[in-house]
């Protein structure tokens, strides 16, 4: 098996600000592939709690469109996951 | 040869199998090494004893990487035993903690996932053990141990990154930590467990909003703690129970080690607060060494003199 990359991947980072942003948040999951970063499950997603999700390159068009259609308060985190992932082997060897 | 081992870097697992035995010969008087177990993939479960040998006294046991994808966790348990050998004799609390009490670390709790998370998928969270009639693979193991074990419906499904598995130490991992903290139960007194990331030092419970009875106690360990951490870069942390301070969990080995009679069990959730979340870069490493080592060692001197 060929090791998995995250070109592209993001994380977003998004705070629902009352229980109905937090339903959107679990129907999104739903519906799309999100690594829940923080909390660690859909189940624990709550109003006014900070959530940190990863998403494919493939669907992160459809949860940003998603977010903005139900003006929730969002940022990117992460652009491009693979491109994090190589940054943080930032030491070099002695 | 697994090649250089480095504090300042990740290592994989190799490395830090290559290490241990290093440990071992560089430190025979204060370094053991102690399989404890295997894995599903039969990878050992190795257990560092930091102290004298041969000697019964009260004890510290931590457990790093029990979450595969959480890279910094096993890099401090490698420093915490660095720092210990290192610093005995010529620092004075280390010196003191060790002359009087023993440690003993496991530095990869989650091994297959661990070396997974390096060769096939840096994101990989739970264990490597084949779940019966599903395709999905893995249990969370911070999930797996027999605390309120049923009571998160949401975890029942094996697809799910936090799914608890098919019985409460179903896992060969979990079974194997279980079994050696019942066997040193009469020793142990604190039990810390190291995760990333958020920032938070946490304690019972995460399955009940019910206060264990030394909440107070607990409380009060956690907020000079942290304080205490505080003081080298300012990074600041919370703490509190789990419920409350990060979310509601089942299954998880820190009520697990409290209610199995351990009434000092603490969890770290290390750096940082979401600007790389499990991909901190390896120049924060240190820092963030160092600084949880201010922590622990504190925990470890207030338990040195505040228990029996």
């Amino acid at each position: 098996i060929a090791p998995v990359r995250f070109d592209r991947e993001k994380v977003f980072r998004v705070k629902p600000q009352d229980e109905k942003q937090a339903d959107i948040i679990k129907d999104l999951a739903k519906t799309n592939e999100l690594d829940f970063w923080y909390p660690s499950a859909t189940h624990h997603v709550a109003a006014n709690m900070t959530v940190d999700f990863r998403v494919s390159e493939k669907e992160s068009q459809a949860i940003q469109s998603a977010l903005d259609q139900n003006n929730m308060h969002y940022e990117i985190l992460i652009h491009d996951l693979q491109e994090e992932i190589e940054k943080q082997f930032d030491v070099k060897e002695d | 040869t697994p090649g250089r081992h480095s504090y300042a870097k990740y290592n994989n697992w190799e490395k830090i199998v290559a290490w241990t035995e290093k440990m071992m010969d560089k430190h025979p008087e204060m370094v053991s090494r102690i399989k404890i177990g295997s894995t599903v993939e039969n990878n050992p479960l190795y257990v560092l004893k930091i102290g004298k040998k041969n000697e019964k006294r009260k004890a510290i046991f931590m457990d790093c990487g029990i979450h595969a994808r959480e890279w910094v966790s096993p890099a401090f348990c490698q420093w915490f035993v660095y720092q210990a050998t290192k610093t005995y004799g010529r620092n004075k609390i280390m010196t003191k903690l060790l002359d009087r009490m023993n440690f003993y670390i496991l530095p990869v709790f989650n091994v297959d996932g661990y070396i997974w998370s390096w060769t096939k998928n840096r994101m990989w969270r739970k264990n490597r053990s084949k779940n019966q009639n599903s395709k999905c693979i893995g249990t969370d193991l911070n999930r797996n141990f027999n605390a309120s074990w049923n009571s998160i419906s949401d975890t029942k499904n094996p697809c799910a990154e936090n799914y608890r598995g098919s019985a409460p130490e179903s896992e060969k991992e979990t079974k194997a930590v279980t079994d050696f903290i019942r066997s040193h139960l009469n020793e142990i007194k604190v039990y810390i467990t190291f995760h990333s990331y958020s920032q938070m030092l946490l304690f019972p419970y995460g399955y009940t909003s019910k206060l264990p009875p030394n909440h107070d106690v607990l409380a009060k360990v956690a907020k000079i703690g942290t304080d205490v951490l505080s003081t080298r870069y300012e990074t600041r942390y919370t703490y509190g129970p789990i419920k409350s301070t990060i979310y509601p969990t089942s299954g998880s080995s820190l009520d697990w080690a409290y209610d199995l009679g351990i009434k000092y069990t603490f969890a770290f959730e290390l750096r940082d607060k979401g600007k790389y979340g499990f991909l901190l870069p390896e120049s924060q490493i240190k820092p963030t060494c160092r600084e949880t080592m201010l922590a622990v060692k504190f925990i470890a001197k207030y338990i040195l003199k505040h228990t029996s």
